[in-house]
């Protein structure tokens, strides 16, 4: 464990718990895309498979749970509980159109050809695309809430940070993923235009508005 | 090259 990946798993927590709080506490998960929810919890159910036969550490095992638990506690208030104030209008990306490519990407590129591995690949790859459905629902609205942008900054934030303790890795361990970090350049890249507004716009007190 | 398999990321 290095400070860059604690960083960005306290990140990535953050943001789920922000989420997950923003929908609680409003009852509503207006300009939130449900699609990217049910993606990232299929992301997590997918790689986290190994949650009870392969132990880590008591981090590790603790914070698979913590994902795992919220990420199907958002989707369940989302569909659910709070269906009424889901925005199913603006929240149109096909997801279809990335699971399907995805899946085919993970039989044909990964590291072992073993249903565990391709698992755990498809879940590395789906999570590099999973907040586009998100971001297009952004750009349909034309504007975030705050707390929504906060979300998504943290959630991009992590990426990052997983990108840099991959290079102290390489430097420190010699340890290497590749897929892990061709997937993690994608996931961080789609969040640049974001990352500009938001530094630009949010952190001066403005509202998060994409150019029409 | 390392062992992969050492999935000790989340």
């Amino acid at each position: 464990m290095n400070i860059f990946r604690l960083l960005g798993d306290l990140s990535h927590l953050l943001a789920i718990i922000i989420l997950l709080l923003k929908i609680w506490r409003t009852r509503s998960c207006a300009g939130v895309s449900g699609k990217s929810q049910i993606l990232f919890a299929l992301v997590f159910t997918t790689r986290y498979l190994d949650l009870f036969t392969n132990f880590i550490s008591m981090y590790n095992s603790a914070m698979k749970l913590i994902y795992l638990v919220c990420s199907y506690a958002t989707v369940f208030l989302m569909y659910f509980k709070f269906k009424a104030t889901y925005d199913s209008n603006h929240d149109t990306f096909r997801m279809e159109f990335l699971v399907v490519p995805v899946g085919g990407l993970a039989f044909l590129v990964n590291h072992d050809f073993t249903p565990l591995e391709i698992l755990w690949t498809f879940s590395i790859y789906l999570e590099a695309v999973a907040i586009l459905p998100q971001l297009f629902m952004i750009s349909k609205t034309g504007e975030a809430e705050t707390i929504t942008s906060h979300y998504l900054f943290a959630l991009g934030s992590y990426r990052a940070l997983y990108i840099v303790n991959w290079v102290f890795r390489f430097y420190t361990e010699g340890f290497f993923d590749l897929i892990a970090i061709v997937a993690g350049c994608v996931q961080t890249i789609l969040y640049c235009d974001f990352f500009y507004l938001y530094i630009t716009k949010v952190l001066k007190g403005k509202q998060l508005t994409l150019p029409a | 090259t390392l062992d992969y398999n050492r999935k000790d990321e989340l």
